[in-house]
């Protein structure tokens, strides 16, 4: 898992 | 993007811009509860510090932006402005909303996708959104006449969100391993609570009747 996830929504 | 997102960001923004051109045309906040816009400038600051670390695209980055300016502008208007603060409903606007902001941060300690600063403060965001509008639906049953634009402001509001779990379907369906539980049950949620509003907010759209909220 990535360090932070990926919030690609407002 | 698909276009149930984009509309939705659409609608967020249209919701955002009418309040503040009310605001800023009539001079009034009559009907609007502060609570409800501190709430919603406390949710884009939590959920935004992303901002200058993680850049996603120019359209996201943008439209933060706009978001955080127009709910602080909003905030600011009502707080210090010499006219508008005078049209502010003090008296019926008593929701207690900090009792609202300290379980969504207890629930973001508990139930977030990684237990980061980051991740914390993105979850108490996404739950806090659900319940900010509260304290304006408390504050709409109170007031006697609704004005148009306040409650066209709720409208799109509520709207925005329901377009959110489209585009959450679609991308369930779209995308393998879309799945982002936190958001989808707030956003249910969040929708919910607007059930009545519209039920309400159409009736009188149809019937073509000032909007009244039952008490």
């Amino acid at each position: 898992k990535s360090e932070t996830v990926e919030h690609d929504e407002l | 993007m698909n276009l149930f997102r984009l509309a939705g960001d659409m609608t967020h923004l249209v919701s955002v811009v009418v309040l503040l051109l009310k605001i800023h045309t009539i001079k009034s906040c009559a009907g609007v509860s502060l609570k409800t816009q501190e709430l919603y400038a406390l949710v884009f600051a939590a959920r935004y510090l992303d901002l200058f670390v993680h850049f996603v695209s120019l359209y996201n980055t943008v439209m933060k932006l706009v978001f955080l300016a127009s709910s602080f502008t909003i905030v600011w208007y009502m707080r210090r402005h010499k006219i508008v603060r005078r049209t502010y409903d003090k008296e019926h606007d008593t929701f207690r909303h900090h009792f609202i902001v300290l379980p969504c941060l207890v629930l973001g300690l508990l139930l977030n996708e990684k237990f980061t600063f980051r991740e914390v403060m993105w979850a108490f965001s996404i739950y806090l959104e659900a319940v900010a509008i509260l304290p304006q639906l408390v504050l709409l049953q109170r007031t006697r006449n609704i004005d148009n634009l306040t409650a066209q402001y709720v409208f799109f509001l509520g709207a925005y969100r329901v377009l959110y779990i489209f585009n959450w379907i679609y991308r369930y369906f779209t995308e393998p391993h879309f799945v982002h539980w936190i958001s989808w049950i707030a956003g249910i949620v969040q929708t919910l609570l607007y059930g009545d509003f519209f039920y309400y907010y159409i009736l009188s759209w149809k019937n073509n009747v000032k909007l009244e909220l039952p008490a």
